[in-house]
């Protein structure tokens, strides 16, 4: 049974490109064929992975759009085992022109289709916002990971958060549910991410993964040279924590 | 001459909020009316001032729908010298229904045309994305400040908000200008934090400003209190460097 989750905070800059390109890059070294899915119009997925988003000529837009049929759309093997479906900033305008579409809410899904079964995960990196491209990701997605900054105004987000998740799972996707939250920058120097972290423990008792990604700049530098964090420093402790998570979300997944 | 400045990225987490918040906050605090407007669901600069987004009978949204005057929205003197039109999560939804409003790019300015006068400044805090209450941001405003954090994947979106911001210029709010560009999260111990100060000063020679923010917790502390920096650790590095941007805005305002 394919797995398809999405990265999504309406909260900005709290970790889902980080997570989703860390994480799609440790499944396929663990030998399980992975697809990541783009659907940002800043495309940092895409370029956090070394590909030139200016030289793409068809982006998860055109699949979107209908015009290209998806499989035109993928990059083969960005890593091996790993495609991506990548986005570029023609994806700004989607948000509107996707309105009045037909089936708006399902373009993504529709998209995917023909080609999710050649996959065991798909993981979708989201923009931050709750509008028609994040709803996207959420029809197409059967479960959520919440990346959490360890800060207060990454809490103040997750009850709208919540409520979105649950209005989509009532009108559009009844099996969509949460499948973890993620807590990312976390600073043990600082009271605050403590105090943050016990706060969302309260929220979500039973979904907080155990692995706790820490501040590390590490990770704010292995994008600038389009690699993953296991290719740009392989002993940090940054590339430990992304693979504790891997191991943790492929003992979740009962993939082994 | 009234000065109305949104501060804009669509890529999440640089700061906006944070300068936003700390920027009226000083303004008031120098003897300047000032206008803080929050146009961000998440409502974050409403909460930063201690305001409680839950319990607001009236928000910009309804001055954005045409259902209120935007005198009824207003809540007056959140610090002596600051009023606020405070945001909630009713605005999630504006984005769509607005699509098929008359003058849909235009709904805050218009909102705002009957009281503008009775300021000296009015700060636009914009949510992390370039879409329609963006845009109203922008055609609100005449200028404009990009908040850019010291790290790689925030370089990556300037190309597309300065086109963004040329499109808007062109089409529908000729004087928008780039004031300037701030410098946030700077972090004197890596490397790559001087590397993307050196970069964005190449890409904006003439408009950035001299006052670097650092990274420092206190500014993520600072907004589970509800307070502005100056109130919460009013002799931090925090407070000095945000008093400094104050100092130098008023300075290129010509204001004293
Ligand atoms: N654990 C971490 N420690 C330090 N820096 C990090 C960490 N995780 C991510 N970063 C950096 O913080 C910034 C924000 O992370 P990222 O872009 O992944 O967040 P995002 O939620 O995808 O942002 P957006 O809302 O704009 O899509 C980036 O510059 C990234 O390199
Ligand atoms: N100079 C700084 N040093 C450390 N933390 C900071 C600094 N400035 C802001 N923060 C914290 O970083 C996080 C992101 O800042 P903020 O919310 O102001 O950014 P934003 O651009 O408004 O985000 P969004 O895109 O979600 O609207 C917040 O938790 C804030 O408290
Ligand atoms: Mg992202
Ligand atoms: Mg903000």
């Amino acid at each position: 049974m394919r797995r398809v989750l999405a990265l999504a905070n309406q909260k900005g800059g709290v970790g889902k490109t980080t997570t989703a390109v860390n994480l799609s890059v440790f499944l396929a070294r663990s030998g399980h064929r992975t697809l990541l899915v783009d659907i940002d119009p800043q495309a940092n997925a895409t370029s956090s992975l070394g590909i030139d988003k200016l030289a793409l000529p068809e982006t998860v837009y055109d699949a979107l759009a209908g015009e290209r049929p998806v499989t035109d759309c993928l990059l083969r093997d960005v890593r091996p085992g790993l495609d991506l479906l990548p986005a570029s900033s023609t994806l700004a305008g989607a948000e509107v022109e996707l309105v009045s579409a037909p089936r708006r809410e399902f373009r993504l899904r529709d998209a995917l289709e023909p080609i999710g079964s050649e996959y065991e995960v798909i993981l979708i990196d989201c923009p931050p916002s709750l509008g028609l491209l994040t709803v996207n990701a959420l029809t197409a997605a059967r479960e959520v990971i919440i990346p959490i900054q360890c800060e207060y105004l990454a809490l103040e987000g997750l009850v709208q958060l919540v409520n979105t998740l649950d209005l989509i799972k009532r009108r559009l996707n009844p099996p969509l549910d949460v499948f973890g939250v993620l807590m990312t920058m976390f600073d043990a120097r600082t009271r605050l991410a403590a105090q943050v972290v016990q706060e969302v423990r309260r929220f979500f008792p039973r979904r907080m993964f155990r692995t706790i990604i820490p501040r590390t700049v590490r990770l704010a530098e292995a994008p600038s040279y389009g690699k993953a964090i296991f290719e740009y420093d392989p002993s940090s402790r940054a590339a430990q924590a992304y693979a504790e998570l891997g191991r943790e979300l492929l003992e979740r997944l009962a993939l082994s």
